[in-house]
C-alpha cells in the first residue's frame, strides 16, 4: 500500500468454520506476462486478544500454530490442499503477521488458468496438540473476522516480481554480434565434433558431431532493497535452465560380434537459457 | 558440455569403466539395420520435445 513498486492484492473473506478460514484474491493481471515472480507475501491483521480472556489463560497455552495451505478445487468440484507455510503467533501480541506463499502462487501459475481466483485456506490451532482441553487458539482473531466491509485489516497479498525484459534472458544469442561483457544472457552455439575426438573412434557411429550449445553472457541484478530482502539469494547468473538428451549409436562388441545400439544420453544439449539466482527454492511441480 | 562430460555419460550408461578399442574393419563392415536407424531417429525427435529441467 505504501511504495510504488509492490503490487498489493485486497482479499476477501468467504467462509469460516471455527478456526479455519478461507481467503479468495483475485489474480487476475496481478503478474504481467513475461515477470518471474521471486516471492509472494500474505499478510493477516492479528486482532489484540481481550484483556480480561488474556489473564484467564493458562502459562503453557500463549501461542497458537497459524497454518496456511494452497487449495485447489477441481474441475469435478473435489478439492485438495497443499501445505505452503506454518508459524507460531502470540496471543499477547497483536498487528500484521507475515507468510511466505510463493509457493502457493507458483502452483496457482501452473494451473494456468488467470481467472481463477487464488484460494487459501488459513487454519489456527492449539500450539500443543494433547488431551488436555486447551482452547486458547480460539482468542486468535484476523482483522476480517471482525464487521464484514469495515474495510480496515483485510487480508494482503504482496507480490513481488521482476520484469523479464531486464532481468531474464535473450533467447538465442546474435551469431553476427561478437559476446563481449554487456552481452545479456543468451543462448550460443557451441558445435561438439565427435569425430575430433580420439575415444569415440570405430565406436560412435552416429552423430559425427552435434550442437550442443552454452550460455553466455550476464544478468542484470535485482534493485538493493530486493537482495536486501532476499539474503539467502545469490547473484544472478545464466544457467542452462533447460536441456535436451542426445541419442547415439555405439558399436559394442559381443561374443566376438560387433553390432550397433542406440543409446540415449541426458542434459547433454541447452534448450534454453534462463537468468537465474543460486539458493532461489526450485518450484514444486504441481501434480496432474 | 565438455568432451570429459560426454565420455563419462557415455561410459556411465554402458556400463563401461573406459572407451573401448575396436577394430576399424569390424566396424567399417557394420551396418545400421533400419530398426536400430528408427530407433534412433525417434529418440532424436523426441528429445528435441523432452524438456528437462536443467540445473
Amino acid at each position: 500500500r505504501f511504495s510504488q513498486n509492490f503490487r498489493e492484492v485486497a482479499g476477501r473473506f468467504l467462509v469460516s468454520e471455527a478456526d479455519r478460514h478461507l481467503l479468495v484474491f483475485g489474480m487476475e493481471q496481478r503478474l504481467p506476462p513475461n515477470s518471474e515472480l521471486v516471492q509472494a507475501v500474505l499478510r493477516l491483521f492479528q486482532e489484540p486478544v481481550p484483556k480480561a480472556a488474556l489473564h484467564r489463560l493458562s502459562p503453557r497455552s500463549t501461542r497458537a500454530l497459524v497454518t496456511i495451505e494452497w487449495l485447489r478445487v477441481r474441475d469435478d468440484g473435489s478439492n485438495r490442499t497443499s501445505l505452503i507455510d506454518s508459524r507460531l503467533v502470540s496471543l499477547h501480541e497483536s498487528g500484521w503477521k507475515t507468510f511466505d506463499v510463493t509457493e502457493a502462487v507458483n502452483f496457482w501459475q501452473q494451473l494456468g488458468r488467470p481467472r481463477q481466483p487464488l484460494l487459501l485456506q488459513v487454519s489456527v490451532q492449539r500450539e500443543h496438540p494433547g488431551p488436555q482441553p486447551s482452547s486458547a487458539h480460539k482468542l486468535v482473531r484476523f482483522a476480517w473476522q471482525g464487521t464484514p466491509g469495515a474495510g480496515h485489516g483485510e487480508p494482503q497479498l504482496e507480490l513481488h516480481a521482476l520484469d523479464l525484459e531486464d532481468y531474464g534472458a535473450q533467447g538465442d544469442c546474435d551469431s553476427e554480434a561478437p559476446v563481449t561483457k554487456g552481452t545479456r544472457c543468451c543462448r550460443q552455439e557451441m558445435y561438439i565434433d565427435l569425430q575430433g575426438m580420439k575415444w569415440a573412434e570405430n565406436w560412435v557411429l552416429e552423430p559425427p558431431g552435434f550442437l550442443a550449445y552454452e550460455c553466455v553472457g550476464t544478468c542484470q541484478q535485482p534493485p538493493d532493497p530486493l537482495t536486501s530482502k532476499w539474503p539467502f539469494l545469490g547473484p544472478r547468473q545464466c544457467i542452462a535452465s533447460e536441456m535436451a538428451s542426445l541419442p547415439v549409436i555405439v558399436s559394442i562388441q559381443e561374443g566376438g560380434r560387433t553390432r550397433p545400439q542406440v543409446v540415449s544420453l541426458p542434459n547433454m544439449r541447452v534448450q534454453k537459457c534462463s537468468c537465474a539466482s543460486d539458493g532461489a527454492p526450485m518450484p514444486r511441480r504441481l501434480e496432474p | 558440455v565438455t568432451e570429459e562430460q560426454l565420455l563419462g555419460s557415455l561410459l556411465q550408461r554402458l556400463h563401461l569403466r573406459e572407451a573401448p578399442v575396436l577394430d576399424r574393419a569390424n566396424v567399417e563392415r557394420l551396418a545400421i539395420p533400419a530398426h536400430v536407424r528408427a530407433q534412433y531417429v525417434a529418440l532424436l525427435q523426441r528429445s528435441h520435445g523432452d524438456r528437462s529441467r536443467g540445473k
